[in-house]
C-alpha cells in the first residue's frame, strides 16, 4: 500500500514539467526515504535524478519498496487536471497495475481521482559516486535559463569556463559568436539573486545547449541553480526543491577528437 | 570535430 499526500500539489506538477521533455518513460521508486526517480534520456547523454523526501509529504505511507513505471507525458496530462492550489495524493495498492492521483481543492469542495495504467519499464540504474568538483557556480535560475536560451539562438554548443574572474558562457555559430560573463556578485539585496563561485581550480567544458535548455524547464522549482563542473566528469545542474529534495541533471561533455 | 560522450562512460549500472 502506497499513499503519499502532498499539500503543495503544484510542486508535483512543476516536477513533471521539469523532466518530461528529457525522459519519456521512467520508474518512480518509492521507499521509506522518499519518492524518487532516476532516468537517462533516450540517447544516454543526460541523466535526471529526482528526490522528494518522505518528510516533505503531509502523509507518507509506503509499506514496502515499490517501483512504478509511468509514461511521463501521461502523468503530466493527469496532473494538468489538478488545480494549482490542489492537494495531490498518490495512491497504489500492492501488486496493482494502476496508480491513482487524487486532487482535492483547498476548501475540500471538489475531489477528483484519476487512475492511470502503470507500465513495465526496463530501466538501467546508474551509480553516481560523490565527487569533489573543481568549480561550483550558484546563480539565479532565471538568469541561467536566459543565458542558455540566448546562446542557443547563436550556436549549438556552449563552452562553460570558470576562472577567478567569473563564469563565462561562450558559443559560436554560422552568424557569429557570443560570450556572456557572470562575475561573482554576493552584495545583492536578496541571497537568491547572488552569483557565487566556489573554485578550486579553473575549469572549461563544452556541452550541447539542447540539453541545458531542457534542464531549465526546472526553473519554476527553484530561484537558484547550482552548476558543478570538473574536467573529467559530467556537469551537474541542480535545482533544490525547498524542504523536500532536488532535481539534478547530469550531462556528459563534448570533447575534441 | 566535437564528439558527444555518453553518460555511461562516467557512471555504471548498479
Amino acid at each position: 500500500m502506497l499513499e503519499l499526500r502532498l499539500v503543495q500539489g503544484s510542486l508535483l506538477k512543476k516536477v513533471l514539467e521539469a523532466i518530461k521533455e528529457l525522459v519519456t518513460d521512467a520508474n518512480f521508486d518509492c521507499s521509506a526515504t522518499g519518492f524518487s526517480l532516476q532516468a537517462m534520456d533516450s540517447s544516454h547523454v543526460a541523466l535526471v535524478a529526482l528526490l522528494l523526501r518522505s518528510e516533505g509529504f503531509e502523509h507518507y505511507r509506503c509499506d514496502r519498496n515499490l517501483s512504478m513505471g509511468m509514461n511521463l507525458g501521461n502523468v503530466s496530462k493527469m496532473l494538468r487536471c489538478a488545480g494549482s492550489d490542489d492537494i495531490i495524493t498518490i495512491k497504489a495498492d500492492d501488486g496493482s497495475d494502476t496508480v491513482t492521483f487524487m486532487f482535492e481543492s483547498p476548501n475540500q469542495d471538489k475531489i477528483a481521482d484519476f487512475e492511470m495504467k502503470l507500465m513495465d519499464i526496463d530501466s538501467e540504474h546508474l551509480g553516481i559516486p560523490d565527487a569533489e568538483y573543481q568549480a561550483i557556480v550558484r546563480m539565479p535560475s532565471g538568469e541561467f535559463a536566459r543565458i542558455c536560451k540566448d546562446l542557443s539562438s547563436i550556436g549549438d554548443t556552449v563552452i562553460i569556463s570558470v576562472t577567478k574572474e567569473g563564469v563565462k558562457f561562450s558559443t559560436a555559430g554560422d552568424i557569429g559568436t557570443a560570450n556572456i560573463v557572470c562575475r561573482q556578485n554576493k552584495t545583492v539585496d536578496k541571497p537568491e539573486e547572488a552569483t557565487v563561485i566556489e573554485m578550486q581550480e579553473p575549469v572549461s567544458l563544452t556541452f550541447a545547449l539542447r540539453y541545458l535548455n531542457s534542464f531549465t524547464k526546472a526553473t519554476p522549482l527553484s530561484e537558484t541553480v547550482s552548476i558543478s563542473l570538473s574536467s573529467d566528469l559530467p556537469v551537474v545542474v541542480e535545482y533544490k526543491i525547498a524542504d523536500m529534495g532536488y532535481v539534478r541533471y547530469y550531462l556528459a561533455p563534448k570533447i575534441e577528437e | 570535430t566535437e564528439v558527444q560522450l555518453s553518460i555511461k562512460r562516467f557512471y555504471h549500472s548498479t
